[in-house]
């Protein structure tokens, strides 16, 4: 048996919001710590990596680890019939999994409303992600990397993102000229949420794709601040951290000539 | 003219 029942539905439902674009369908791994996605964009390009732990559900009750397969655009839109301060609980049957009940109680619980969502068999493959020591860690509001992405979308579809000890820029160059962006790191104590930090260990100067960036940055309602993680001819890590856990993307570089 | 690589360049496929 497994059921998973989270209080603030509306997380469940921006975290869906911010991997429709990037994948359509996926496994969610579940087992008695959580649950786990990984799954990749049709290019091979980006990768999403998402996970709940169990202690962020109450209750959170799975007898045994099975995969619940997934065509997300159908997940999305029963989720869009959860109302914003729902409360969602998910269940399956784990042993002959067909189909995942979702129910969605209102907080004065007169009005409970239950879907069942067929399963798919997917068979993905799946990437084994080293721990990387990476050259560049840089914290900023999620707010901010959104805007910059959208802004330099302006200029081009690639970005390079240069970052040094006291300073990560962005530079986007295309037909109708440049832009580039600079942010240096300010620690407000009073705002942590604003804070912009660099942690170095070597420079390091990476070119990719606005497209695909723009489409992480679906995960800014999640949380005020996103992790950049860069290193030398590494795949770009971007992290947005929550209470029951994080999802997290991976865009692998373009090389220039 | 810029080449995007490949996730799977970079990270095994187990």
């Amino acid at each position: 048996m497994f059921e998973a029942r989270l209080t603030q539905g509306a997380l469940l439902k921006r975290l869906l919001d911010s991997v429709k674009e990037l994948v359509t369908d996926a496994n969610f791994d579940c087992s008695e710590t959580g649950i786990s996605l990984q799954a990749m964009d049709n290019s091979h390009v980006a990768l999403v990596s998402l996970s709940l732990r169990a202690e962020g559900f109450n209750p959170y009750r799975c007898d045994r680890g099975f995969s619940l397969g997934v065509n997300l655009n159908s997940l999305n839109k029963i989720m869009k019939c959860a109302g914003n301060e729902d409360v969602i609980t998910l269940k399956a049957d784990d042993s002959s999994a067909d189909s995942l009940c979702l129910l969605f109680e209102n907080s004065s619980n007169e009005r409970v409303s239950e879907y069942e969502l067929k399963l798919m068999d997917i068979d993905q493959e799946h990437l084994s992600i080293p721990e990387t020591d990476y050259d560049a860690t840089v914290m900023m509001p999620s707010a901010e990397f959104q805007r910059i992405c959208r802004d330099l979308m302006v200029v081009s579809e690639s970005v390079t993102i240069d970052v040094s000890k006291d300073e990560i820029k962005f530079t986007a160059e295309g037909e109708l000229g440049t832009g580039n962006v600079k942010l240096k790191p300010t620690s407000t104590i009073d705002k942590p949420e604003e804070s912009i930090t660099i942690e170095l260990g070597q420079t390091v100067s990476l070119q990719f794709s606005l497209k695909y960036l723009s489409n992480f940055t679906r995960g800014t309602p999640l949380s005020d601040q996103v992790m950049l993680c860069l290193s030398d001819n590494m795949p770009l890590l971007v992290e947005y951290k929550m209470d029951i856990g994080y999802i997290r993307y991976y865009l692998a570089p373009k090389v220039g000539d | 003219l810029e080449i995007q690589e490949l996730l799977t360049t970079f990270f095994v496929q187990v």
